[in-house]
């Protein structure tokens, strides 16, 4: 039970899905994964030094509708520093297919082992995409720092994206998903936002019950 | 308790959630 002034500026997604005790639904799905991707790409720097997991506490959604994606907390004990390939830190196709990872089981939370949610056709296509990225293609692996820096640009945004080689692409197609595609920054922080609020509406009342 | 938003199949070996759980 905390005090009444301090309330956090983020809740990790596990966090959420105890609260509720229910999986996320579709919107915040693709919101949570269009968020997440932005702020990825805006720290492409900051490359994780190690393996991602794939634990929906490692993903934060922030009061103003932020999502960001941490490496493990203190609590596990740090992988190898280099994978088999010696690269010492994911490529940006390791982390999409771990944040693929993360938002299915959100999706799947509370479900039995022999039991599978429908989900709609683009949302299933988008997570398998996300989820065999590092299979379709490695090549680009690193090579992304000259060739994509003009994506504030629309112009590319209407083409189809048929498979995920960056965080790019599944900002693209999770903004292809909306009536207007332009609305997809305003929408997905608002529905992010709005979860992180309802999230510490029910949990500040369960606070009061107790 | 609202009934559930989402429908559930039983899960299909060929299925994504199938795929996943090999990850």
């Amino acid at each position: 039970g905390g005090g009444s002034g301090g309330q956090p500026e983020a809740l990790s997604l596990e966090e959420i899905l105890r609260l509720y005790n229910q999986p996320i639904n579709e919107e915040q799905a693709w919101a949570v994964c269009y968020q997440c991707c932005a702020s990825l790409r805006a720290r492409r720097g900051e490359t994780p030094t190690a393996r991602l997991g794939a634990a929906a506490a490692q993903l934060r959604v922030w009061r103003d509708g932020a999502v960001t994606l941490e490496q493990d907390g203190p609590d596990r004990p740090p992988p190898p520093a280099a994978d088999k390939s010696g690269r010492l830190h994911c490529t940006e196709m390791e982390v999409i297919e771990s944040l693929g990872i993360i938002i299915y089981k959100a999706l799947d939370y509370g479900l039995k082992e022999n039991e599978e949610r429908e989900l709609s056709p683009p949302l299933e296509q988008l997570i398998d995409y996300m989820t065999n990225a590092t299979e379709t293609d490695g090549s680009r692996d690193e090579g992304y720092d000259a060739l994509d820096e003009g994506v504030e640009d629309d112009n590319d945004d209407k083409e189809e994206v048929e498979a995920i080689h960056s965080y790019k692409d599944v900002m693209k197609l999770c903004a292809a998903h909306l009536p207007t595609r332009s609305e997809a920054p305003n929408h997905y922080q608002a529905v992010c936002r709005a979860l992180f609020a309802e999230t510490m509406e029910l949990y500040t009342f369960l606070a009061k019950i107790k | 308790k609202g009934k559930s938003l989402y429908n559930i199949r039983p899960k299909h070996d060929s299925g994504i959630k199938a795929k996943i759980s090999m990850k």
